[in-house]
């Protein structure tokens, strides 16, 4: 463990406190892509299998379980809890996400560390990770203002991924024989997808004032 | 072949 992975760790969580305050407070999803939160959902369902077989710590363990509820508790408010259910807009949530998990299995099953199901399937979630965020995105540029907890949430998200990349850089120095190329690679590409965000978000923000982010 | 690296991350 190191500090940069210990913070990826702390934004990944605050950006569930903030959706989860978001939709439950402000008994709206109004701006949330419930899209992205079923991608992450698989993300989290299909990566955390080794819950049961791999202690590697409790930390690990504890987050694996506490991110599969959030992300499974976000989709069910969103999907079936009123009023949460009737402020989300399929015709501007659409993002075809089939052909987001179709090319990730097909990368997972081509491009994994090892031949086994386990590996194929935890591969498929590193990659459906690094684009999960799309559909969210378009969300954001079609309605082009961003309302301010979204930005938030969407700015802590973008951050967990570019630490992790700090941590990995960190590892790579530090550890002999440390190499994680599929993460590297998923991850550079996740990070990458913020930066558009992050320089709208950074300019908002910049003069102290909660000017709402604007995408062009 | 080589054992995958530990998945010590999440």
């Amino acid at each position: 463990m190191n500090i940069f992975r210990f913070l990826g760790d702390m934004s990944h969580i605050l950006s569930f406190v903030i959706l989860l305050l978001k939709i439950t407070q402000g008994k709206s999803a109004a701006g949330i892509s419930l899209r992205t939160q079923e991608l992450y959902m698989i993300v989290f369902c299909s990566r955390y299998l080794d819950l049961f077989w791999n202690f590697s710590s409790l930390y690990n363990s504890f987050l694996k379980v506490v991110f599969i509820a959030c992300s499974s508790a976000i989709v069910y408010i969103i999907r079936f809890k009123s009023p949460q259910k009737d402020t989300w807009n399929p015709e501007l949530d659409n993002f075809p996400i089939q052909y987001l998990i179709g090319p990730c299995a097909v990368a997972g099953l081509l491009i994994n560390q090892d031949w086994t199901p386990f590996e194929m399937i935890w591969a498929f979630s590193i990659y459906l990770e690094a684009v999960a965020i799309l559909p969210q995105l378009f969300l954001l540029q079609k309605q082009g203002e961003v309302e301010n907890l979204t930005s938030h949430y969407v700015a802590a998200l973008g951050a967990y991924r570019g630490l992790y990349l700090m941590n990995w850089v960190y590892r790579y120095f530090t550890e002999d024989d440390y190499l994680q190329r599929i993460v590297w690679f998923a991850g550079t590409v996740q990070t990458g997808l913020y930066i558009d965000f992050f320089y709208h978000y950074y300019q908002s923000k910049r003069g102290g004032l909660s000017r709402p982010v604007k995408l062009p | 072949g080589n054992k995958p690296p530990a998945k010590d991350e999440l």
